[in-house]
């Protein structure tokens, strides 16, 4: 590190990690159909088991939560250079009778972000920025209330976000951030960067949104911001790798926003390592088609 | 229908700007509410996801496949000659037009919970010896401050679709074409910060929960059977069979997806790897 004069052993290997849900109502031995959060199980199959039952529809007990981290601090935490971790870390809101609030969406969102930074740091700095492992967070649609719902900041909502992320976010992008929720890390200085995308301003289902073409549109905000931020990276010699919660694909973002995403990606092919996101829980990969995409935005 | 309808009807009112606005509104609400009702009805439960990745099949992977199929057919001569220069392209070149989205398996047990660990080729590092651009990063920031805050004063209610018919030159939101004296980067070609390998891990919960239980009946308490019951492990690698890809580059992915339109035993094992080895079905 230019910066800093100090040196750090590379191993070639970086963890990704999703959608963590942590459900602080979560309760051992209560009844699934209650999304696990009260009642006697009608049968063994009803019972929410302490880690959690795949495929029951529940959200992640804190245990789950817990133990995760401690299994990636016993055998991943001192083989990896960094760590891109794509948000939503909290429950769902399908529970009628505790709705989920703001509060409670920032309060684990903290607690998450403490016990990453906790699990990462340099425990021999001094300095709360020094991470063994750097870890790139990026915002889920869980992560915001009302749900899906984002606007472009500077609002309360961004701010928090800064605060809480405020070890993770590289000071001298304090102002930008507080406009889009989105950040760059170099994870290998002056070589290697992660890019954070704020992807609800793409997103289909976040009200706000409804393409990529007016310049009030906070999707339009966000691809002025990321052409210049790979064009500084080509410039730099920077490679990088994209990240975010919701995938780029053409069921999750606006028409246009789609498209001109992928275009991005495409004519900085010389710089893009590839991206990387959650929010579908399924492990799968699609491919996006830069030409074709090119071919839509000159027909429309 | 009903909604079209409607729309249509509005649009040769007196007030039709009004109706739009309230047309849209409709819409807006019912999409919303429709999307709220679902989340609250099914939380993390996994519904049609089958389905969905059987469209993912049928959508994206069929006209990778459809397209490798084109190419084979040219190169082997069966298709006919006038086309052949017009049509035949190199496999890279092929390749070139896509970008690979990652989606990942989640912690939260909507299947089982998992992670990836992420290999990446760090030869020739010390040999790169790119010298930093002069520019400070508080430059560069404050610089793009101003440019994102001229960019939104100027026509603010300018609609570069809408108003021009076409579109404008001052769209920044459109790239300029990639140089072509640019290489290809590390998805392409193998290079420093290539993915090379990826390490899927699973925690198998059924397999969990039955060890924690019996662990609890032999007397263990709850503290010391968690840490012994609770692990994750290898569900597969990369290299792994039936599908081992060499490497991570896109040609490596869009050769997988053109596999498994094509092979039922293959697709089955991506089936059940997507949904982290929970045995889901639709």
């Amino acid at each position: 590190d230019s910066q800093t004069g100090k040196e750090k052993k590379l191993h070639g290997r970086f963890l990704h990690i999703t959608d963590i849900h942590p459900d602080s109502h979560y309760r051992e031995g209560s009844s699934i159909d209650k999304q696990c959060h009260r009642d006697k199980p009608e049968d063994k199959k009803d019972r929410a088991p302490r880690f959690g039952r795949a495929c029951a529809g529940c959200d992640g007990s804190v245990d789950l939560m817990d133990y995760t981290l401690k299994w990636i601090k016993e055998n991943v935490r001192d083989e990896i250079d960094f760590v891109i971790w794509t948000g939503d870390n909290v429950r769902h809101d399908n529970d009628r009778q505790i709705p989920r609030t703001e509060f409670e969406i920032l309060d684990m969102n903290e607690v998450l972000a403490q016990k990453m930074h906790s699990l990462f740091c340099d425990h021999e700095s001094n300095n709360p920025r020094d991470f063994d492992a750097m870890v790139v967070p990026s915002l889920g649609n869980n992560d915001v209330f009302p749900h899906n719902l984002f606007a472009m900041g500077p609002t309360l909502q961004t701010r928090e976000y800064y605060r809480i992320w405020n070890t993770f976010v590289p000071q001298e992008q304090q102002r930008i951030f507080d406009r889009s929720a989105s950040f760059v890390t170099e994870v290998i200085p002056g070589k290697l960067a992660v890019i954070s995308i704020n992807t609800l301003f793409l997103f289909k289902s976040n009200p706000l949104v409804d393409n990529c073409d007016s310049k009030k549109q906070p999707g339009y905000q966000l691809l002025v911001w990321l052409g210049n931020i790979l064009q500084e990276m080509r410039e730099r010699g920077i490679k990088v790798w994209l990240s975010g919660h919701v995938p780029a694909i053409p069921k999750n973002y606006a028409d246009s926003c789609y498209d001109k995403f992928t275009l991005w990606t495409y004519e900085y092919r010389d710089i893009i390592i590839g991206s990387l996101y959650g929010h579908m829980n399924m492990d799968h990969f699609i491919p996006a088609d830069g030409k074709k995409s090119w071919k839509i935005i000159n027909e429309r | 229908e009903q909604l079209n309808g409607a729309s249509l009807y509005k649009s040769y009112s007196d007030n039709e700007a009004d109706a739009e606005v309230a047309d849209d509104d409709d819409d807006f609400f019912l999409d919303h509410a429709m999307c709220a009702s679902e989340t609250h009805l099914l939380g993390a439960k996994p519904v049609q996801k089958e389905s969905y990745m059987n469209s993912v099949k049928n959508v994206f992977y069929q006209k990778i496949f459809d397209k490798f199929e084109d190419q084979e057919a040219y190169q082997t001569g069966k298709r006919k000659r006038k086309n052949l220069r017009k049509k035949r392209k190199s496999m890279e070149k092929l390749c070139e037009r896509y970008s690979i989205v990652q989606i990942a398996g989640s912690v939260i047990p909507t299947f089982n919970p998992g992670f990836r660990i992420w290999e990446y080729n760090l030869t020739g590092i010390d040999n790169d010896d790119q010298l930093l651009r002069a520019q400070s990063w508080d430059k560069f920031y404050q610089n793009l401050e101003r440019i994102m805050d001229n960019d939104v004063r100027i026509d603010e209610d300018y609609s570069i679709v809408e108003i021009t018919g076409k579109r404008s030159k001052n769209d920044k939101t459109l790239p300029a074409k990639k140089p072509k004296n640019l290489p290809l980067g590390p998805a392409h070609v193998a290079q420093l910060f290539s993915p090379t390998k990826f390490i899927q891990y699973f925690a198998d919960l059924s397999e969990i929960d039955k060890q924690y239980k019996d662990l609890l009946k032999q007397g263990k308490n709850a503290s010391e059977a968690a840490d012994f019951a609770f692990k994750y492990k290898v569900e597969y690698t990369s290299q792994d069979e039936p599908y081992a890809l060499g490497g991570l580059l896109v040609k490596d992915y869009i050769s997988l997806a053109s596999k498994l339109v094509s092979d039922k035993k293959l697709w089955k094992k991506f089936l059940e790897r997507a949904f982290i080895s929970s045995g889901y079905k639709d």
